[in-house]
């Protein structure tokens, strides 16, 4: 070794960029062929108006890359197992680097920690993490990147970027926009006195609770039936514009839109469908996922940055009830601040899961989304949630899936939740 | 990663952190 270390010649060569050229060549010209003409998304305000890939070359040729299967082939290496030798100063160096602080954790044998995946993934000592006592506390370890009150339906990614609100969390209902596809999600976690434990934190509206459920269970039964005699495969609905049937899961649910919490109720009942965000442009159809506020209240969000060091699960962020979620498919770009600077509608072209429900003051959601690193999203109480999957072509980007978690608890038709509970966190790839 | 939280509260919330703050699970982020 040590004589061809010494003795073996070194020749110096420039890189073949021409045929990262034309890799990145073929690769937009697959697109155009494909009809995708570099969409990667829709734009939640104008359903005709397609999200396309804006910013420096930098971004495009991110954009051009294999996110994705870079991504799964990421978490793959990640979860191979490493040598039990060299997992301690392995996870030391790692936690040295990326400053981690290993007395936090709750199994501090490193060895213990079969593959990186495994420690990245790690769990922290309980009474580590005090809960704070106001409403709103922070879901998880990082960097705030921003944060401010919602004007106008657009969301401030950075000074001067914007996204749609919409684009975001999807819209609600439209013709056509549902279509049956079963999803199984866990219905196994037991509703127990623990989740009662800030019933009273929460507002219902007594019809929410009496009158108009009898008329959701009624619209439910009566959607089951309808799904069960679908064929399956024709519940995939491409991503055109379809028009209204009559008797679909959305107009057999029909409840006044009285509130936002109303309808997020009425829309919890249709209990799990598939659904695209691409609806015609009728303004009468799809509602904003937030239509309504209740008086004297505001919209408000906040951006929070996990690092490759920082503790990766997520907590809630308050009590309150998970109703559905909407799993959207998309890319796999580094969210890092850098990305997010230079990258326009960076948080709706990425693969997200959003989960909308209802805190004491109204409306709430919490977004996670996936970069190219951590493309894995995992839910604690949704075992049926598969994310960064080989995309199929029936759920192409802009598009979501939607699973409601009404049979989680029957008395608040959602998953409750308290604030700083475990909720799920990304993994690797 | 990315955690975006989009909610509604009265208009007279107020959020108790600063931008680029590093936080932890269970901190608070603003009060009403």
């Amino acid at each position: 070794l040590h004589s061809a270390w010494k003795s073996t010649p070194t020749r110096w060569y420039p890189i073949p960029i021409g045929l990262g050229a034309l890799y990145l060549g073929a690769q937009q010209a697959k697109k155009k062929w494909d009809g995708d003409k570099g969409v990667v998304g829709i734009d939640g305000d104008n359903d005709e108006m397609a999200v396309k890939l804006r910013g420096p070359w930098q971004v495009h040729v991110m954009g051009a890359l294999p996110l994705r299967s870079l991504s799964r082939l990421w978490g793959y290496l990640n979860s191979l197992e490493l040598p039990v030798w060299s997992r301690e100063p392995g996870f030391k160096l790692y936690s040295y680097v990326f400053g981690c602080n290993l007395d936090e954790l709750d199994q501090p044998d490193l060895k213990s920690y079969a593959s990186l995946g495994d420690f990245f993934y790690r769990r922290l000592r309980d009474g580590v993490r005090p809960i704070d006592d106001e409403p709103l506390v922070s879901p998880a370890d990082g960097r705030l990147l921003h944060f401010g009150a919602i004007n106008g339906a657009k969301v401030e990614q950075v000074k001067g970027l914007t996204y749609s609100l919409d684009a975001l969390l999807g819209k609600t209902g439209g013709p056509g926009t549902p279509a049956a596809e079963d999803v199984e999600f866990d219905t196994n976690r037991a509703f127990d006195d623990h989740d009662f434990a800030n019933i009273n934190d929460i507002d219902y509206s007594l019809g929410d609770l009496l009158g108009s459920s009898q008329r959701k269970v009624d619209a439910n039964s009566s959607i089951k039936d309808e799904q069960s005699s679908e064929d399956e495969s024709s519940s995939m609905r491409s991503s055109s514009p379809s028009p209204s049937t009559p008797g679909s899961p959305n107009e057999d649910a029909s409840v006044p839109q009285e509130s936002t919490t109303d309808n997020l109720v009425r829309d919890a009942s249709v209990a799990l469908s598939m659904g695209t965000n691409v609806v015609p442009a009728d303004a009468s159809s799809p509602r904003s996922s937030v239509s309504k506020l209740r008086e004297g209240n505001g919209l408000f969000f906040a951006v929070i940055y996990l690092a490759p060091g920082d503790y990766h699960r997520f907590h809630s962020p308050a009590a309150w009830v998970v109703e559905r979620r909407r799993h959207f498919a998309g890319e796999l770009f580094s969210v890092s601040p850098y990305i997010a600077r230079r990258l326009s509608n960076l948080f709706v072209l990425n693969e997200r899961v959003a989960l909308l429900g209802r805190w004491r003051y109204g409306f709430f959601s919490m977004v996670p989304v996936g970069a190219t690193n951590v493309g894995s999203i995992k839910i604690n109480f949704d075992q049926a949630l598969r994310t960064n999957e080989r995309r199929p072509r029936s759920h192409p980007a802009g598009t979501y899936i939607e699973a409601g978690y009404s049979k989680a608890s029957s008395l608040l038709r959602g998953q409750p939740l308290n604030a700083g509970e475990e909720m799920g966190g990304f993994r690797l790839g | 990663s990315t955690v975006v939280l989009v909610f509604e509260a009265p208009k007279d919330f107020t959020f108790k952190v600063q931008e680029g703050q590093k936080v932890k699970v269970g901190e608070a982020l603003g009060y009403v």
